[in-house]
């Protein structure tokens, strides 16, 4: 993927756990996806503190973004 | 080593996670 359709996934993503668009996701966001992806809750908490870094319970785009890219990274290696 | 296996227990997490977001996206199951 190019850089731009990289942003614009991370952006649509981003927006479909933060339902709110509050700018952030909270670990409450995160564990209501359960409904719409094939995760469980508990899954979906570990995505969430795997995703926050900086463990301030709060998940910014940044970090998100930052997330994704390791991701994806991640898979043109293997 | 405990926190490697934690870690690549993460990854595929993630791995999940983006990998069913894509999913959804695209449409394919």
């Amino acid at each position: 993927l190019a850089s731009a359709a990289v942003l614009e996934k991370t952006q649509e993503f981003f927006q479909i756990c933060d339902s709110e668009s509050k700018g952030y996701i909270t670990r409450t966001d995160m564990r209501k996806l359960y409904r719409e992806l094939p995760l469980s809750s508990e899954e979906l908490e570990n995505v969430f503190d795997s995703l926050d870094s900086d463990r301030n319970g709060y998940l910014t785009q940044t970090e998100f973004s930052s997330g994704f890219s390791n991701f994806l990274h991640g898979r043109r290696m293997s | 080593d405990p926190n490697m296996k934690g870690a690549a227990a993460n990854e595929g997490v993630l791995a999940n996670f983006f990998n069913s977001l894509l999913s959804k996206k695209t449409g394919s199951p």
